[in-house]
């Protein structure tokens, strides 16, 4: 599904330099589960930020099958997104203003099969937290808003940043069993950042990271 | 240092009431590092907010030593907060417009006797990330720099909800270092919201909570 070669991203700040990836190849198959580990600085959310069309890098290719991210414009990759990306953000970026139904909704109006927004609500066990806002639910809550979000236009792939971060262990089994079924039963491609073993352990492969490079490349025997 | 009756908190949405507190009974010592635990929505942060003068129950009865938190007025709060509490948020709250530096110094201007700003990121290992704003930060930086500014205060208590998340074990190893020296040092009391099983490993005690009370309250022999 993804394919980046060299992929390089250098944030600069005046004239402090950050190299946030420093030439990444990495290949992720057609509905597999991969797990992207490492410290706190070492270039996950850059680099998921990029195969997820939310970001550009400063050198290198990224492919999402044939097309090629680096080619196309901001409304492009706008389109990309929409049609094949679902996203869960490391800081649920969910809309104040907006019930968690209403956040829902906002994404499977646009999606051409979705689940419908109260479905995708009662997998992660938030049916009586519908009308809530997000300043009325709690992190963990606002979490799961997000993953609902995300699973509920049924993508073809599934970029989670951190999903179970701010859940016990229990509620990051139901979320974990969610995207689960996703991959099971729809094929979706899905990378998890994480810094939770028991992801870890559900991915095809463990991918870790150090400061902006790929420093283990491991495939999950078990599964 | 904490003494709570009956606390209670209902939140009303409409005609919908959600029963976050249900009368918790809750003492914590001088010194004492408590981690509070539980699942998505039992209450945590609540709990958290009360005893640390961001919120106001709807019954029952807190005190901070002799001081009762339900009589004060809402300057009456801001001054306990300023004067005894640091708090880490579960969302970080950093101002976006500050850098790293600027958001612990806006607190630590306050404070009686505070660390440096350089000194207090430094602890969190983010010496090269100073004049870096939340947006030029990873995840996992600005819980650090919510760290930081809530340790620089060198407060008599600190309220940590999920202080490494956010964080690599590595990372969080270090934060748990940077909260057991100030205990140690400081004598600061220590509450903190985790789903991290070595932080609570580290605690005199593991208070469990499920769906608005206490369901139990276990000394930690090995401390
Ligand atoms: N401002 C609010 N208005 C309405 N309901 C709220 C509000 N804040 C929290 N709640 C509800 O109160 C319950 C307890 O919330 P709280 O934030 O204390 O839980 P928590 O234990 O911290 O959960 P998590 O581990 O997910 O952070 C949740 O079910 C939440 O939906
Ligand atoms: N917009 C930006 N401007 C400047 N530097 C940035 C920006 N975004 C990230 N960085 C820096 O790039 C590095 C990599 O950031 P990234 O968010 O990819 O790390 P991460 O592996 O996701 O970390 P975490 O586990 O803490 O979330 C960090 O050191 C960070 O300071
Ligand atoms: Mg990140
Ligand atoms: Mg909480």
């Amino acid at each position: 599904t993804f394919r980046t070669r060299n992929l390089t991203k250098v944030y600069r700040t005046g004239d402090v330099e950050v190299h946030a990836l420093r030439g990444v190849d990495l290949d992720i198959g057609e509905s597999e589960i991969v797990a992207l580990l490492g410290p706190s600085g070492s270039g996950k959310s850059s680099l998921l930020n990029i195969i997820g069309g939310l970001d550009t890098p400063s050198d290198g290719e990224v492919f999402f099958r044939d097309l090629n991210l680096t080619t196309l414009s901001a409304a492009g990759l706008t389109r990309y997104r929409r049609d094949n990306v679902g996203f869960v953000f490391q800081f649920y970026n969910l809309i104040p203003s907006l019930t968690a139904r209403e956040n829902v909704e906002l994404v499977t109006e646009l999606a051409k099969n979705p689940m419908r927004p109260e479905e995708a609500l009662d997998l992660v066990d938030l049916s009586n937290r519908l009308d809530h806002f997000p300043a009325q639910l709690s992190g963990g809550e606002q979490q799961r808003v997000a993953i609902a979000r995300a699973v509920a236009k049924r993508p073809k792939v599934l970029l989670c940043d951190e999903p179970t971060g701010a859940l016990d262990s229990e509620t990051g089994v139901l979320v974990l069993e969610v995207i689960e079924r996703v991959n099971r039963e729809l094929g979706t491609t899905c990378a998890l950042i994480t810094h939770n073993a028991s992801i870890a352990a559900m991915g095809d492969r463990i991918v870790r990271f150090f400061d902006g490079q790929i420093a283990s490349d491991v495939r999950n025997a078990s599964r």
